[in-house]
């Protein structure tokens, strides 16, 4: 399993200075073990440079760069081990309207594969559905399922 | 293999019978606060085994059970059921679908007869179902069948569903992955590998 | 001071019944002293029950009513004990529209005594700006204020 | 009291000098993810003392100063000026306003002369500065005159910014209030009290 850690370590890695450069328009990123002697139990780092901006410490970076910068790491494993399906609640609620559409774009470049249900307040990411569910508390505490069919 | 349909009953807010399909691609759910839109994600996970009440965000199981609101008594029970299209059989091979690639074969083994590594498969839908009842009694079911929570596991596992840590990301959770300690991160990985 | 405290408590205690029922259209909502004996050193649950809704542990609620519980149990206080200015930073990002309503017809109840600064994606809260400025970063890496003067 | 300009200079994604005014009622700032906004937030809460690069975001506290971009060099120091208007002069009681309860005052002093409990008073505009060298040296000052870190602290405690705890809700933070230990909660209402 040594061999294995290794290949997913440099599989991700590899997918994620891709998902990040795609989310951010341009950039760096990747994954790096700190203890390069230790590699069996070594903790990882990550690197995240937005474009043109200088590389600093993540905790540095804004809120929607974060959660853009989580969500690439997250899709590079993603591409590296599918899981049939994906659940997200609410990932887009600390983005501006230009990352949203980054990130959807990336949505609809992974969903032939995999199923993806999302929760969102935003007009945009629901645009994308194929299919959406509105939950509603007509009687409070109640809630119930309506189905809006699209396409 | 795919998610296929969702029914809940007496889960959280849902103390009525309620049904969600999914077909392939995008499904959104929405609605205004409090209307129990995470809920039904709650569902999924519980439904796929969770154990850890505090991870559906309750103090204790019994808080998944629809607990009465101005108008309504709480219920006695919850159960959520979940389907499952084109399952591999289990104890078959999993298909080497183009585009997907499962790293957790032997690669000693090459792929059978047909075209693109596709191997002869036998597939089927499967339907798996859990209850809580406020005595504390559970059960686990699969097509009906009660079971044990070990059956419904090793079915999850040989579908390709037993990872679960990076397929659901609860609300509110995104940040922890950029605020973790390096060995939660690399523990992130070593499950996908 | 354990008489201040006991004031504060109760005083902080009265007006969180009433803010949150304000923000909630309804409901109900206290503090409590975990050990009744133990005054002096008890620590503080919150009590919270959204209108029509039974009363639950409060981590049972949705991450939009956690927002409101929080920021009705903040101007409580707040309101106990004024401070010249407060910043808040996108504390509407987990809000549905009607609950930017409601939060911002609060902020406008107290902007008389307390000057705001707030950060935000939303529209609704921008509305209420009596002053808007805009960060940009045409130079990538460099912030520029840019002043919008309304009213 | 109320702020009145915020001057920002080399602190971290203003390499040049901008400035904030701030009128009574709402100030809004907006702008896309990543321009700076939180920035000035945090160009505030430094200005005003804060000791703890984390709760900055930093490492170490020479993270605030601007560390340079594609077409720019890092800045040598970070700069940071608030103004108060109306600030109490040391010393002197602080007015009582209509609707504005200054818990405490002293309440066996009554109001002296003027109506509704207005007491004769001497206010001025007061600038607070903070800088950051790159070499570790930092300076506070008051009114462009160097000063201890203490003698800023005294200034905001009379002028009642002393208690930041619930007068700034950062990013991403109003959801801890619900999940902070009861102790934590106490101690911010002992901060009020
Ligand atoms: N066992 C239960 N019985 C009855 N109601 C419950 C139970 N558990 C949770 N709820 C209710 O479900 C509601 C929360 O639902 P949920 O978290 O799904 O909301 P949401 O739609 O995701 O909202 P948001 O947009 O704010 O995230 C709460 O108001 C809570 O009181
Ligand atoms: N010392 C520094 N030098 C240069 N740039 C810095 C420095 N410190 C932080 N930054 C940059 O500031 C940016 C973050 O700014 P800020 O947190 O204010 O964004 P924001 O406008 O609040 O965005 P969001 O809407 O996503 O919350 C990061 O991209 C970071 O790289
Ligand atoms: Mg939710
Ligand atoms: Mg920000």
């Amino acid at each position: 399993t040594r061999e294995r850690f290794a290949e997913a370590f440099a599989q991700i890695n590899a997918n994620f200075e891709v998902t990040f450069t795609t989310l951010f328009g341009g950039g760096k990123a990747g994954l790096v073990l700190i203890d390069q002697e230790n590699q069996v139990e070594s903790g990882i780092d990550i690197i995240a440079q937005p474009p043109g901006k200088r590389l600093q410490n993540v905790q540095l970076l804004s809120g929607g760069e974060k959660a853009m910068t989580a969500m690439a790491l997250m899709f590079a494993i993603f591409k590296f081990r599918p899981s049939p399906f994906c659940l997200l609640d609410e990932i887009d609620a600390p983005l501006d309207d230009a990352n949203i559409g980054r990130f959807v774009e990336m949505l609809q470049g992974m969903q032939s594969h995999t199923q993806f249900i999302l929760i969102t307040h935003n007009r945009k990411t629901m645009e994308i559905a194929d299919r959406l569910y509105g939950v509603t508390m007509e009687e409070p505490g109640v809630s119930k399922l309506i189905s809006v069919q699209m396409n | 293999m795919r998610l296929s349909r969702l029914h809940i009953n007496g889960f959280k807010s849902f103390p009525d019978r309620a049904e969600l399909s999914f077909d392939d691609g995008v499904t959104a759910i929405v609605g205004p606060n409090g209307c129990g839109k995470s809920n039904v994600v709650d569902a999924i996970t519980w439904v796929l085994g969770e154990q850890s009440a505090k991870s559906l965000r309750g103090e204790r199981m019994e808080d998944i059970i629809f607990n009465g609101s101005d108008a309504r008594k709480p219920t006695q029970s919850a159960e959520v059921r979940l389907r499952l299209a084109n399952v591999a059989q289990v104890g078959m091979t999993v298909p080497v679908e183009p585009g997907l690639e499962i790293v957790d074969l032997d690669p000693a083994v090459p792929p059978a007869e047909g075209e693109n590594g596709q191997l002869p498969l036998v597939t089927r839908d499967v339907e798996i179902g859990r209850r809580l009842y406020r005595s504390g009694e559970s059960e686990y079911l699969i097509d009906g069948e009660v079971c044990r929570l070990r059956d419904v596991h090793d079915l999850l596992m040989d579908s390709g569903l037993g990872v679960k840590a990076y397929a659901v990301i609860e609300q509110g959770k995104i940040g922890q992955i950029l605020s973790s300690r390096p060995a939660e991160r690399r523990s992130l990985i070593e499950e996908a590998a």
